[in-house]
């Protein structure tokens, strides 16, 4: 199976 | 202070029109840079970050860097008020919780002021330079793929090869391929599909993120769609001499 990742792991906080 | 004015008024609504279903809540950002937002979906899988250049306005004035909170279904109700031709004024002064929106026709105008909110958001750096794909094609056809797809499954397989990009699903009913292979008309270049890729990349993406993504197709004769190394999926639609609309996916992974 698969799940969603979340698109917060691909993006650094400014 | 803060004031623009957008001649072609229609576009504020089509860009409205593209994010109001994916975010609830935005901050607008006004800055000396443009007219922008970030924004994630109430789930974190998608981001989407606009941006309206001032050179594109007719008017720009930006006295400070403000950020105005709104809710972007009653933006969008505002927006609706007025009519498809009409030139659009948004203005709001230092320190007030609102924000005025004007319309204007050869018959006269309209004013409505929208309250604003206090919203919590984070400014995300984004990193373009893991990108190892990207497909540019005429976004109508993205928009039909995307469409055929979700008739039949709820999640698409997106593989890039030297062989083209293809969109692949599965459901009940059993299963859909479609290939689009690189085809560049010198002729009628936005209907071109072209491919660069450094590297073979496939990954998964859940269908109804990517059709919400495609109601900004009335910006834009053609899309692009980057893969990156780490299988995040953006899909950029150009605004016509005034900057973008971009929205990122997170990928389905492996359990």
């Amino acid at each position: 199976g698969s799940k969603q990742s979340t698109i917060t792991r691909f993006f650094s906080k400014i | 202070m803060f004031e623009l004015r957008l001649v072609q008024g229609s576009l504020l609504k089509k860009v409205l029109e593209a994010i109001k279903d994916l975010v609830n809540d935005a901050n607008f950002d006004c800055s000396a840079t443009g007219f922008s937002l970030q924004a994630m979906d109430p789930s974190h899988v998608a981001l989407v970050a606009l941006l309206l250049r001032p050179d594109g306005f007719e008017h720009y004035r930006c006295d400070r860097n403000i950020s105005m909170g709104m809710n972007l279904n009653n933006m969008s109700k505002i927006l609706k008020c007025g009519g498809n031709d009409d030139i659009i004024t948004i203005r709001a002064d230092d320190g007030s919780d609102t924000v005025t929106f004007m319309f204007e026709s050869p018959n006269g105008s309209a004013n409505f002021e929208m309250n604003l909110m206090d919203i919590d958001s984070e400014h995300h750096g984004i990193d373009e330079s893991k990108c190892c794909a990207v497909v540019r094609m005429p976004s109508s056809e993205f928009q039909r793929i995307c469409k055929v797809l979700s008739s039949i499954g709820d999640t698409v397989v997106i593989s890039v090869t030297n062989e083209g990009v293809q969109f692949s699903t599965r459901g009940d009913i059993g299963t859909a391929n479609i290939v689009c292979r690189q085809n560049i008309n010198v002729d009628k270049p936005e209907e071109s599909t072209v491919i660069e890729m450094s590297q073979p990349v496939s990954s998964q993406f859940p269908l109804r993120y990517m059709n919400s993504f495609t109601k900004a197709t009335p910006l834009s004769n053609t899309v692009t769609i980057s893969l990156t190394s780490e299988l995040l999926l953006a899909v950029e639609y150009t605004i016509a001499e005034m900057g973008y609309i971009r929205f990122y996916l997170a990928p389905k992974i492996e359990d």
